[in-house]
């Protein structure tokens, strides 16, 4: 823009705009959960969670939308409910450490909430078997499906 | 048409241009629309550097025929399934052989910026998803998930380059000619050095090639004609270095004449230190030899000019000005193949004699022989003399020698 707002609130970036950060368990789940370091829970049922990236522009947007419907299981964002999901958790967060260069501590501690906020891309770090199963539901879907109609 | 079957890091275009386009829904608001597609055009060249690929923006195609798509939103986007975040944290994102979407909300700066994130720095790593290839935790990797704020030369390290390429395969292609350029200089103290400089060159641009780095020049290709004044722009056949006690002359030919460069004032001569006009007929110049040539080489050895057409290759004598005895003679009598039936033949294209490495090499196609030096003698007397050892890949001895779309040729 040539000119700015003389109250400068089109140059500050709205409260609304702002990344929500990485404080607690809940949102450093759902940070492990999108890039592929934490599996959604009975990976069956959610194949195909919000998680997975669509991999080619013949996926209709009709398909995508209804996977984002399902999305990860709420049992993800509530408070730990068995042992197996805080080992889950842990074992997620130290190979996070673990590749970013951190202490290998399994705990959310500070080093690693910062590395978490860090600016990064949106693509999942982990997501070799998630792109397969993926891929291989979805040609399944296809066969069963209406033809599908390309909306881009 | 975009996919093959595959996992993670294996699945590539089945082609080898690719079309990309900023889309016109999805402009920045932070940057104006040109300096958007300079950077991506930027960001797009620096992959074709280092692979087989090259990128053309289209800006008229239908939308749907474009490979790759990029664009700019915020929260919901583009028909986007992946909400962005606002400021901080997620920048952008990439589909599988498809789009990249970059989150408005971020401050993307231009190169030399200085502060935000480099526009350039995302765009690269966004393209190499697009691509094909995953995040790597590994320092120095354009394609580590977080961001690094780093000086604005960041280039693709080695690695990357291997990663593309075993998606892609190496760069692999013909050459007018390759040569070493040399030339004296005074350093500070006044003494006089000579250096040299590796250079390939095909058709109408040319590469300078690192020897201690193991690639090209960081932003090669050029222009024939912006790097060397005065010499044909395009299709060079040879470059001769003469290189005695008394003379040191350097020679370009093309056709059926020959230039003298410059080498003080980087240019060709009009007129050279002893009157000589150019450009010059080869026949005034070199008389017998025939023109056009192949390629050509002066091997300091025997203060000869080796002069290469068809299967044929012409001694000439620079001292008495003429043609050796003998000449011409086969290309496979004079460097005899040491495995048998492994020789070029004929019609080479480059005859190559290697500061850095001592040695001669003869290139055809996308293959080079090196030539038995006296070194190889000591340690194998009974190699034949001038004997050609077996072929190799040039882009296994020479690496990251790309083309660029000729729409990005500086």
């Amino acid at each position: 823009k040539i000119f700015h707002s003389r109250d400068h609130s089109d140059v500050e970036i709205a409260p609304s705009h702002q990344a929500e950060l990485i404080t607690d368990r809940d949102t450093a789940e759902q940070f492990l959960l999108k890039y592929g370091f934490l599996k959604p829970v009975n990976s069956e049922k959610a194949q195909s969670s919000s998680t997975d990236m669509p991999t080619d522009a013949a996926i209709s947007l009709e398909d995508t939308v209804a996977f984002v419907q399902e999305g990860p299981s709420s049992s993800r964002s509530g408070t730990p409910e068995n042992s197996s999901e805080i080992s889950d958790f842990s074992e997620a967060l130290r190979e996070f450490q673990r590749l970013s260069g951190l202490p290998v501590t399994g705990l959310l501690d500070d080093a690693t909430r910062t590395s978490m906020n860090k600016p990064r891309c949106g693509v999942p770090d982990k997501e070799e078997k998630l792109i397969e199963t993926l891929e291989s539901s979805l040609i399944e879907k296809r066969h069963l499906a209406a033809p599908v109609r390309k909306i881009r | 048409r975009k996919r093959a079957a595959g996992k993670w890091g294996h699945m590539a275009f089945s082609k080898s241009v690719l079309t990309w386009r900023l889309i016109g829904e999805g402009y920045s608001t932070q940057l104006s629309v040109d300096e958007q597609r300079y950077v991506f055009r930027l960001a797009f060249r620096m992959w074709s550097e280092v692979s087989p690929l090259e990128f053309e923006e289209n800006l008229y195609s239908p939308l749907e025929e474009i490979d790759i798509r990029l664009g700019f939103g915020t929260g919901r986007h583009l028909g986007c399934v992946q909400r962005f975040d606002g400021a901080g944290r997620e920048f952008a994102h990439a589909w599988f052989l498809g789009d990249i979407h970059f989150d408005d909300d971020e401050h993307f700066t231009v190169p030399n910026t200085g502060d935000g994130i480099s526009l350039l720095k995302v765009a690269v790593h966004e393209i190499g998803h697009v691509l094909g290839l995953p995040h790597v935790y590994r320092t120095g990797s354009i394609m580590q998930p977080s961001y690094r704020p780093q000086d604005s030369t960041f280039e693709l390290d080695w690695l990357d380059r291997k990663a593309v390429q075993y998606l892609y395969g190496g760069c692999k292609g013909r050459f007018s000619t390759v040569f070493d350029w040399v030339r004296k200089e005074r350093t500070q103290y006044g003494e006089v050095v000579v250096r040299f400089s590796t250079y390939f060159m095909r058709d109408d641009w040319y590469w300078l090639y690192e020897n201690r780095n193991n690639r090209t020049r960081y932003g090669d290709p050029v222009s024939v004609r912006v790097g060397w004044h005065g010499i044909p722009p395009a299709g060079v056949d040879a470059y001769v270095h003469v290189w005695t006690r008394r003379t040191d002359a350097a020679y370009f030919f093309k056709g059926v004449k020959y230039w003298r460069y410059d080498n003080e004032n980087d240019q060709a001569f009009s007129e050279d230190p002893d009157g000589q006009h150019y450009p010059r007929l080869i026949s005034e110049g070199f008389p017998g030899v025939p023109a056009p040539i192949d390629t050509a080489y002066y091997d300091r050895r025997d203060a000869h000019i080796y002069f290469f057409r068809g299967s044929m290759v012409y001694r000439f004598d620079v001292r008495a000005n003429q043609l050796a005895a003998g000449s011409p003679r086969k290309i496979t009598e004079l460097f005899p193949p040491i495995a048998r039936g492994d020789h070029p033949v004929s019609n080479l294209d480059a005859a190559y004699f290697s500061y850095t490495h001592n040695a001669l090499f003869l290139l055809k196609g996308t293959s080079y022989w090196r030539v038995v030096g006296n070194r190889d003698h000591r340690l194998k007397a009974s190699l034949p003399h001038n004997g050609l050892l077996p072929r190799r890949e040039v882009d296994q001895q020479w690496f990251d020698i790309c083309d660029v779309h000729v729409s990005t040729l500086k």
